[in-house]
């Protein structure tokens, strides 16, 4: 049941988006942060044939099954996670990147990221004053089971904080922000370890910028609900 | 040999210098008269990474984490921003056969970019996180042999660092949508050129008439998790001039990568 084709005609010169039929899984192994089980990764393959040409176009990407929950707790104010519906207690560390002139290659990312989850730890937080890490960093992070709480480029110190006070109206240009956001967003979208997107460090973006990416990162109400909603699909057989 | 659909990491043979040493057009360097290694003031470059990397990878700064060689380094607050413009070129092979296209794709550049091939210039917009794709199909030079150029500018703010440091210095680098802390924090000494450069990946891509873009791959989880459903959205791009009967495939297996073990 993991193997499926459709046949489609697209129009000269256009540009579509399309959606393939769900693929149905069984008691899938999960991914799992660092201490918590496996993190069972899937190798998900899409290639694209065209009549009287052949293979076209194929991409890859591992994918990992799992459900990451997040809320502010009422009575101490700390933000609360649960993977999977069980919750985790989160031992994370700042991670800013791995070097100033952005020699940002695949082994020393692996070691860097081995380096946190031999530390024990299950979360790294990309600062908001750094980069919006590559899709290197969130490969071994999936692979070794660190979730990653991703900021945008916002921090306290220079967007409206800081000494002398900043500019709180974040940077000139708000719709090349959304633009980059959005840009980044797909690009990392569908490693398993991205737990958490967050506005900026310490700040809050300005209310145009916040209110864009609040309602274009907004949980789809059918994701929202899933786990719980056992009548919805159909029967297993 | 025609190319073989898939991608090609350009990330070797780059040569770097600097704008205000080089005399020749973008359109000069990708025709007439392309750099050489040995022609002074051509130096091997470090793509992906920084115009500062270049720089120290060719010791022409000292290291900026030793000590405090930083202090050293010219600052683009001081320099002024033609000083850290940098030119980066190299050439490819790619041969295609009918039907096929590729694209020249650049992961992140910082902050934005002329590009040069074959004499054609495209201009890359301002930005250090988003991914630029141009299609250069129709501007391959026939024989194979193509010649890539580059004009990287720093950011628009790099801004100036106060005597006393200070939390992203002057704060400036706020006005552009790039990385904060090279302006130095308390944890960071400041970044001389603001981190301008090609950052992260080049590449090719072949593909045939149709090409996919970003697919997205979203699970859903019923029963407890005993089941579970992949949703999967896929942009499709049909490049040619009549309509593409395509079947769209999807196979999800459960190997692991290359040495990587799961205990």
């Amino acid at each position: 049941e993991h193997l499926q084709t459709q046949h489609l005609y697209i129009p000269a010169g256009s540009h579509v988006q399309h959606t393939l039929p769900e693929l149905f899984f069984y008691k899938p192994d999960l991914w799992w942060p660092n201490g918590m089980g496996k993190q069972y990764l899937y190798n998900v393959e899409i290639t694209v044939d065209v009549k009287d040409y052949g293979e076209s176009d194929s991409w890859s990407q591992h994918f990992g099954f799992r459900k990451i929950e997040s809320y502010i707790d009422s009575s101490t104010g700390g933000r609360l996670f649960k993977v999977n519906g069980q919750p985790i207690f989160i031992r994370g560390g700042n991670w800013i990147l791995s070097d100033g002139l952005l020699r940002l290659s695949k082994k020393r990312y692996e070691t860097d990221i081995k380096f946190h989850a031999d530390m024990n730890f299950n979360m790294m937080r990309c600062w908001g004053g750094g980069i919006a890490e590559r899709p290197e960093f969130y490969h071994y992070c999936d692979i070794y089971g660190l979730l990653v709480w991703q900021e945008f480029w916002i921090t306290g110190d220079c967007d409206g904080r800081g000494v002398p006070v900043s500019n709180p109206d974040g940077p000139l240009d708000h719709d090349l922000f959304l633009l980059c956001a959005r840009d980044t967003v797909k690009l990392l979208r569908n490693h398993p370890s991205l737990a958490l997107w967050v506005g900026g460090n310490e700040q809050v973006p300005p209310d145009d910028i916040n209110t864009a990416l609040k309602k274009d990162l907004e949980l789809h109400p059918y994701y929202e609900t899933s786990t719980n909603c056992k009548h919805s699909k159909e029967e297993i057989s | 040999m025609a190319a073989v659909i898939g991608k090609k990491v350009l990330d070797e043979e780059w040569l770097a210098a600097r704008s205000t040493e080089v005399d020749l057009s973008g359109i000069e360097l990708t025709t007439t008269h392309p750099p050489t290694s040995d022609q002074a003031p051509w130096m091997e470059a470090v793509v992906p990474g920084t115009v500062l990397a270049t720089l120290l990878k060719n010791k022409l700064v000292p290291d900026p984490f030793y000590g405090l060689e930083n202090e050293s380094i010219l600052d683009i607050a001081d320099s002024g921003r033609e000083y850290y413009t940098f030119w980066f070129f190299t050439t490819f092979e790619c041969k295609l056969s009918t039907d096929q296209h590729v694209d020249l794709n650049f992961h992140a550049i910082n902050y934005s970019a002329e590009v040069y091939l074959n004499g054609h210039k495209k201009v890359l917009p301002k930005g250090m996180f988003r991914r630029h794709s141009i299609d250069i199909t129709d501007i391959l030079n026939s024989d194979g042999e193509n010649l890539l150029a580059v004009l990287v500018y720093p950011p628009d703010h790099p801004g100036r660092i106060p005597p006393e440091g200070g939390q992203g210095g002057d704060h400036e680098i706020g006005k552009d949508v790039a990385a904060q802390y090279v302006e130095g924090w308390d944890w960071m000494a400041p970044i001389r050129d603001r981190n301008t450069g090609i950052w992260d990946e080049v590449s090719l891509s072949v593909t045939g008439p149709v090409k996919m873009v970003d697919p997205h791959l979203v699970s859903s989880f019923f029963d407890d998790y005993k089941r579970a459903y992949l949703h999967t959205t896929v942009e499709l791009v049909n490049q040619s001039n009549s309509v593409a009967e395509c079947s769209l495939n999807i196979q999800v297996g459960a190997e692991q990568e290359g040495d990587i073990f799961l205990v």
